[in-house]
């Protein structure tokens, strides 16, 4: 998958198999991500599990939401709650049964899980110091190292984009793919690292209905970051193939 | 290896803070956090060294032990409880009473943004 980390790098990984975004004393989010297609060692997230902790605070009880991309977004945590704790210190919501948030008002963080095509995207706004704060469910006392959203992905497991996709259709198509904008996309315009992936996407894939849903998946992600960390968009877009990282 | 000075630095800061042994309380958690943290920074060129492993093993057991994830849950990287601010917090219905100022988040409005997508 692409990956952006709180510290604004832009990372595409492998990480085949299950491994933890987010684990500190408050929330917990960790994504197993598999193989796209057989031999190749390009991976996509097919579940993503939340926890939030409550147990380091009165402001909720334990809740934990799982999503699957072999199956619909779930409307509530495992436990079949949308809310917790006092005032609804915990809310969950469905949006057009294809984006789910989840509100954690005492540490003023949203996570969003999108179902975007085949697969599932995540997407998480939390303060910085909260960020800084890592450590796992054991606070500073465990190895924070793996934490993808903090630490970005381990050297070993980064892909190379240009020596290792695929190419199934070339530049200029991928790029008039990902520049066409269709009418149930949520952005018009992708721009910078996401008009970049979603142009190696559909290299990789070709045009066929995985193309529309990786060029759907990088619209989304550029709607969240708009309205998330809308500061990181430098709206770069490649107009010339040379420029493009992936041309060569 | 630099785990000597992290040690000497750990019993600098339990002397001045009259800690006479590990105990289960902030202050303690405190200075296990900041050793923690020492060891941390020397741990490449520690690699090999027993003494180092031990000690990090052992303050991991510690810091379980008092549970002092939760005594410093409220304490941030600078090592205070966060201020209040004023709160972002979604919109709320007029007949909706404010909720508990102790679950709306009270530290500083500066955040960071995390997203993965696609293959």
């Amino acid at each position: 998958p692409h990956l952006k980390t709180f510290k604004n790098e832009y990372q595409t990984c492998r990480v085949r198999g299950a491994w933890p975004l987010i684990d500190n004393p408050y929330i917990g989010v960790q994504v197993t991500n598999e193989p796209v297609v057989d031999g190749s060692p390009a991976t996509a997230t097919t579940k993503v599990t939340i926890i939030i902790r409550g147990r380091s605070t009165p402001c909720a009880d334990e809740k934990t939401y799982e999503a699957a991309s072999d199956a619909s977004l779930p409307a509530t945590f495992i436990d079949g709650t949308q809310r917790s704790g006092p005032d609804a210190s915990v809310v969950l919501t469905v949006h057009e049964q294809q984006r789910i948030e989840i509100y954690v008002r005492y540490i003023e963080t949203t996570l969003i899980v999108r179902q975007a095509g085949r697969y599932l995207a995540f997407s998480a706004r939390m303060p910085e110091e909260l960020v800084n704060f890592s450590g796992g469910a054991d606070g500073d006392f465990s190895d924070s190292s793996l934490q993808l959203c903090v630490r970005g992905c381990p050297a070993s497991e980064r892909l190379d984009p240009i020596s290792e996709r695929g190419h199934k259709l070339p530049w200029n198509k991928a790029m008039e793919r990902c520049r066409r904008s269709d009418s149930n996309e949520v952005t018009n315009n992708l721009t910078d690292h996401y008009l970049d992936w979603c142009v190696f996407d559909v290299m990789t894939t070709g045009d066929g209905a995985s193309a529309n849903d990786f060029a759907a998946a990088a619209h989304s992600a550029q709607a969240d970051v708009l309205r998330l960390d809308p500061s990181s968009l430098k709206n770069k877009t490649t107009t010339h193939r040379e420029q493009n990282p992936y041309y060569s | 290896c630099k785990v000597d000075k992290c040690s000497r630095e750990y019993e600098r800061l339990m002397d001045e803070r009259d800690i006479p042994s590990p105990e289960p309380s902030t202050e303690f958690c405190q200075v296990a956090r900041d050793y923690l943290s020492c060891l941390r920074g020397t741990a490449r060129s520690c690699r090999g060294n027993l003494n180092y492993h031990s000690t990090m093993s052992t303050l991991g057991r510690l810091g379980s032990e008092f549970n002092c994830p939760r005594l410093l849950t409220n304490i941030t990287s600078a090592g205070h409880v966060p201020l209040p601010s004023s709160s972002s917090a979604p919109p709320r219905t007029t007949n909706t009473p404010a909720p508990k100022r102790e679950c709306t988040y009270q530290g500083r409005h500066r955040f960071k943004h995390c997203g993965l997508f696609g293959d």
